[in-house]
């Protein structure tokens, strides 16, 4: 089985929102 | 009579099917398929709510910063990751004919930076039992992996990260993985 060498992918930040962090 | 009528769920508009006894409505339709879901997009205030096979194209339209990848074996890249803040790095996945959703989250007290990774399936508790993910980092000398069944869209990530049921690092071993304030993460899904 050839082995298929997993693909790279580039995931920027997103800031979260600032309303949202109270809930944390 | 309650108990000898049976029920149709309150989302039989949209497509539910089941017929229940007046006992097990409630929990039914808290987890029925066919109910409205809120967006699933991490650490944003959206206010979209739609059913659940509309969450993946209203997350492609609507929060483009999403990268959506085809395989099941993926390398998540997630940049920048020291920066001070508080962070999301979002990424989908699709392969058995499902979307998964790879979630990075940084939370950063006061400069204690801790760091969450979960894959949750845009899809019911039920299809989310049949897989299985594995979160790998690696360097030379050590490697980290998580391996879970995946959050479904009822249960939601947010639950995962307070409840730890994620892969789970802090700065240094951040330190440990990332080069050049960049940070690789193996993904992998498979069938279970």
């Amino acid at each position: 089985r050839t082995y298929r060498i997993p693909k790279e992918v580039r995931v920027e930040p997103h800031k979260f929102a600032a309303e949202l962090i109270h809930r944390l | 009579l309650a108990n000898l009528v049976q029920f149709p769920c309150k989302y039989a508009l949209w497509g539910c099917e089941r017929i229940l006894a007046h006992t097990e409505k409630a929990d039914h339709q808290v987890n029925c398929e066919f109910r409205l879901y809120s967006c699933p997009f991490p650490g944003v205030s959206c206010n979209w709510m739609g059913l659940m096979n509309a969450a993946v194209p209203h997350l492609i339209d609507q929060h483009r910063i999403i990268t959506t990848q085809q395989g099941e074996d993926t390398v998540f890249f997630a940049s920048d990751i020291f920066r001070p803040g508080i962070f999301d790095w979002v990424m989908i996945q699709c392969c058995f004919g499902f979307n998964f959703m790879v979630v990075l989250h940084k939370r950063d007290r006061y400069g204690d930076q801790k760091f969450f990774a979960v894959v949750q399936l845009i899809g019911t508790h039920q299809q989310a039992q049949n897989f299985v993910y594995k979160l790998e980092l690696h360097c030379p000398r050590q490697s980290l992996t998580w391996k879970a069944i995946p959050r479904s869209l009822q249960e939601g990530i947010k639950t995962a990260i307070l409840g730890r049921e994620c892969l789970m690092f802090n700065n240094s071993v951040a330190k440990l993985f990332a080069k050049n304030g960049n940070l690789s993460m193996n993904v992998k899904i498979s069938r279970c």
